[in-house]
């Protein structure tokens, strides 16, 4: 499902460059439950926007799905996005005119589906995440941890194979963070792929498998079931 | 330093009424370190924007250094948050086309502080976080991790009497957390008072009393030394 071999990935502000990855190569299968920790700056999210066809990378190769990710265009990349991936942003990049359940419908919106049905599945996502009583909230109007999980919710509404999370239980206390855990293993147990950054061992020790990133690099990555 | 009596407060949304504080009443004194904990929902943030003179309440009281803050002009509680107050935001709230350095300098800049002085002393408090190598990043070229410590620094550099902090090490791995908490024990030990909402209960555990919110309601205040 998903293939890097020897991504790198530099920044460079005016004279300062910053080597964010540093020749990252990983294979995860289709199904996988992985998760991918590391302090602070190790380079996770910028892996993740990587996989999740944000961001380009400087070198190397990343396959999806037998695909050629490398210099695709704007509409191309949005097509693999919204067909294939599910993305649960670190800081969550809500709409912030919109309400919890639009903000949760939105990606059913650009598939083109009708109205009254995705409001009707995004309002089933919002009670899978506990929130049916916030939908008509705006993200100002949500706590830290209720926009976070409006966030996941819109991930998953497109039932999508391959689910990235940054950080999806940063902002969660531990009884939320186990509801949303149950989600991501039962649509891990429907087929969806699920690869979850987080810094939290316990998080982490709920996965399948745990790649851990030091500086740039893959310092360890092994299987934990 | 700080008195709580029935404190109440409710969102009116449309038809909807979301009583977010019931009833608290709490105090703390000078240079105490107190920890609030509570699920997602359960009114943290709102009675920390309340404490922080952000946000107003409906009924009961709040008295700051027995100066009692209600009704209070956009100015009066713009001074007393600048001259008294250090606030670490649930989302940062950093200014996105300025550099970490010019963001940690703004409150003295506020203060009147002089150019040089001001950047000197911003250039040291990155440093206590960890980020003296992250001073030009603006906040989009910083890790999550990275930016919540700049928010941080940021709140600490005025040397306020009062420190608020809204899941400060939410987005922080273990040992840059624990970097995080040595810093807050060491403005403490200087006689800031501090007061941090945490869902995460090692976090708690590390303050010296902690107070339980249950939707809207404490549940529980107890001394933990
Ligand atoms: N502006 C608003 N309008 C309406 N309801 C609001 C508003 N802000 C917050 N709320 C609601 O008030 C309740 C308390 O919110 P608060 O942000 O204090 O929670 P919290 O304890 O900080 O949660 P978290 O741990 O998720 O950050 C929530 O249920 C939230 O939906
Ligand atoms: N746009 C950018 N320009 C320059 N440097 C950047 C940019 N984005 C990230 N960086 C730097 O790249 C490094 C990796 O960032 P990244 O966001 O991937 O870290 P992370 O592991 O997700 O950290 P955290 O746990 O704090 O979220 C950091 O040191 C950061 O300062
Ligand atoms: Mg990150
Ligand atoms: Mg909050």
């Amino acid at each position: 499902m998903i293939k890097l071999q020897d991504v790198r990935k530099t920044y460079q502000l005016g004279d300062n460059r910053v080597e964010a990855l540093k020749g990252i190569s990983l294979s995860i299968e289709s199904g996988d439950f992985v998760s991918v920790q590391g302090s602070s700056g190790s380079g996770k999210s910028t892996l993740l926007n990587i996989l999740g066809i944000l961001d380009s990378y400087d070198s190397g190769s990343y396959t999806l799905n037998g695909t050629a990710i490398r210099d695709l265009t704007q509409k191309q990349a949005a097509h693999y996005r919204n067909r294939f991936i599910g993305f649960v942003f670190q800081s969550f990049n809500l709409i912030n005119h919109k309400s919890a359940v639009e903000n949760v419908a939105l990606p059913l919106y650009y598939q083109g589906v009708p109205r009254r049905e995705r409001n009707q599945l995004a309002m089933d996502y919002l009670d899978r995440v506990g929130l049916a009583g916030r939908a008509e909230h705006k993200p100002a109007e949500l706590s830290g941890g209720q926009a976070q999980r409006v966030a996941v919710a819109r991930a998953l509404i497109t039932k999508p194979a391959l689910l990235l999370a940054d950080e999806p239980t940063g902002a969660l206390d531990s009884e939320t963070s186990a509801q949303i855990m149950q989600l991501f293993r039962d649509v891990n147990d429907e087929g969806v792929t699920v690869l979850i950054v987080t810094h939290e061992e316990d998080i982490a020790a709920q996965t399948r498998r745990t790649v851990q990133l030091r500086d740039g690099d893959i310092a360890r990555d092994e299987r934990l079931e």
